[in-house]
């Protein structure tokens, strides 16, 4: 028997929200879905005034997808610092794509970088279906034409942009208070998955 | 596959960014199933640009431990979303695994029921097929059996709303409980949040691990998904 249906999206996507200090986001219909929805996002720090630093975790999967290659090239050879931009396409996953998939994702954050006027400080990810390679002329495209902002609606677009077969966006946001000083900060956090979903990262 | 990233305008160093993200991953998205398997893409990243200029945290500074803490409890608020998609799910499941003799023991065998499909069946199905949450237990690909003892084995259903009583026993000390009160099950497995708890009574470690049901939904949705 079926349990009684909720309407998640209503119940879990905030209707507004407050969003950390410099940093603005875009997102675009690149056509890669089939459906027309969003499927490419970018979020970047327009912060000038200090050095940012950046973590990620990735999947143990002995087979990892180019992207997953390529973001943890960049954090490393950045010292896990002065990363500011983060690329993502959703309906392609770049997986299992080999020597042309790499080439994709350098391209991707090429792209990026060069938009943004940034030295090899973007990291990228793709999520979608294995085995098939990017369209590059779309996501080039949309790279290009890509617009930014930072109102909750922009937020909120963004974290459509990286979803797959997801039900709704998975965007929260919250404000602390350092206990030393009293400054607030603020921290933003997407997400997609919806199936394939049991991650072990390291 | 899970992507997903978590941007502060806190100013953190590189050091201390990566033990935060590190801890808090551990404790919230490597604790999440929906149907057991592992993306080639899954990705978790974290970027903090500075703008609150504040002091940068570092891993001794006095800030250090609230902020970390603050990171988990947000990434895990995150993670469960993920949960709670799940596909088509109807169940958002804590499964709590208490007592046992190590952390690491007690998170194999929280994930073993998790991503049991018999298990996940059952609890969309309503069913407090209890059997079958023990069986996973017994399976769990522990590297020893310290932190298990089937005679000191407890498995309870716990209700998340303000229903009396809160917690259903379903095997005291390895022994089935006879006495279920059958319409309070499925009281409970009615909700759509619930929790499993199962004491290993061996020690002090515990973890939580959030899964879901396994829906029509989810088969429907995954049929066909390269078409």
């Amino acid at each position: 028997k079926a349990a009684v249906t909720i309407d998640k999206y209503a119940l879990y996507v905030p209707k507004t929200g407050t969003f950390p200090k410099k940093f603005e986001v875009g997102s675009l219909a690149t056509g890669v879905k089939k459906n027309g929805n969003l499927d490419l996002g970018i979020i970047v720090n327009t912060n000038k005034d200090a050095k940012s630093t950046a973590s990620a975790v990735f999947t143990t999967n002995r087979f990892k997808a180019a992207p997953v290659l390529k973001s943890k090239q960049v954090l490393e050879s950045n010292n896990f610092k002065d990363v500011n931009a983060i690329v993502v396409n959703s309906g392609c996953a770049n997986s299992m794509t080999g020597e042309v998939g790499m080439a994709d994702t350098e391209k991707m954050c090429e792209l990026v970088n060069k938009k943004l006027n940034l030295k090899d400080q973007t990291l990228v990810m793709s999520t979608g279906v294995i085995g098939q390679k990017l369209q590059m002329d779309k996501i080039s495209k949309g790279i290009n034409d890509i617009k930014f902002g930072s109102s909750y609606e922009d937020w909120l677009n963004m974290a459509k942009s990286i979803c797959t077969t997801d039900t709704f966006p998975k965007l929260i946001s919250s404000q602390f208070e350092l206990k030393s000083t009293g400054e607030l900060y603020t921290l933003t956090g997407i997400a997609k998955g919806a199936g394939m979903i049991c991650p072990n990262m390291a | 596959t899970l992507l997903g990233y978590i941007v502060t305008d806190l100013s953190i160093s590189s050091n201390g960014i990566k033990k935060i993200l590190s801890f808090a991953g551990e404790r919230s998205f490597n604790c999440i199933s929906v149907d057991g398997d592992m993306s080639t893409n899954d990705t978790i990243s974290m970027l903090a640009n500075g703008a609150a200029n504040n002091k940068t945290i570092d891993i001794d500074s006095s800030d250090f431990e609230d902020v970390a803490a603050n990171v988990t409890s947000f990434a895990q608020q995150l993670a469960q979303l993920v949960v709670r998609d799940g596909e088509g799910a109807t169940k958002f499941v804590t499964v709590n695994v208490t007592k046992s003799k190590s952390f690491a023991d007690a998170k194999i065998i929280a994930e073993t029921i998790s991503n049991s499909s018999l298990v996940k069946t059952a609890l969309y199905g309503e069913d407090a097929n209890w059997g079958r949450i023990l069986c996973a237990v017994g399976y769990s690909k522990l590297e020893n059996f310290a932190s298990l003892d089937e005679s000191k084995l407890n498995v309870k259903f716990v209700a998340t709303d303000d229903s009396i009583p809160k917690e259903l026993p379903l095997l005291i000390n390895g022994v089935p409980n006879l006495n279920v009160d059958e319409a309070r099950a499925s009281e409970i497995l009615a909700l759509n949040d619930l929790e499993i708890v199962v004491e290993l009574n061996t020690g002090s470690e515990e973890c939580s691990f959030w899964t879901c049901d396994l829906s029509h939904e989810y088969v429907t949705i995954n049929g066909d998904y390269r078409s």
